[in-house]
């Protein structure tokens, strides 16, 4: 799914989504 | 700034005025880190210029699950990287104006 994952740390919001295969090095 | 294999940009434009300000980190490189790293894709995050602590932020994200502990150097280090470019650049733009 590339739908984005909220993940709540601390009171901080961590907002995982994927990264554009062209971003990626090595890979 | 040096290549930690963890990369940091800008999530939003930076207007040069609010301190709080969007970050996305990935990791661009997994062999540059010692933990096996779970792939979970671009984490973004707000993170206040003036009052927050890069290596935190790191920290919380290995009680997130994302990194593990061994890490949390480079973690740190890769968002202390762009912070300091980020307030580099506001100091600039702000004695240019001057």
């Amino acid at each position: 799914s590339s739908a984005a994952q909220v993940v709540h740390s601390a009171g901080r919001r961590f907002i995982v989504s994927p990264v554009p295969e062209s971003r990626l090095k090595d890979q | 700034a040096e290549d930690t294999g963890v990369r940091v940009e800008l999530a939003e434009e930076d207007d040069g005025k609010k301190s709080s300000i969007a970050l996305r980190l990935w990791v661009e490189d997994q062999k540059k880190l010692k933990g096996k790293y779970k792939d979970s894709g671009a984490i973004e995050f707000t993170f206040d210029l003036e009052t927050e602590v890069p290596e935190t932020v790191a920290q919380e994200m290995v009680e997130s699950g994302f990194f593990l502990e061994i890490d949390v150097k480079i973690v740190g280090k890769s968002i202390r990287d762009r912070v300091s470019l980020i307030k580099w650049r506001r100091q600039r733009i702000v004695s240019g104006h001057n």
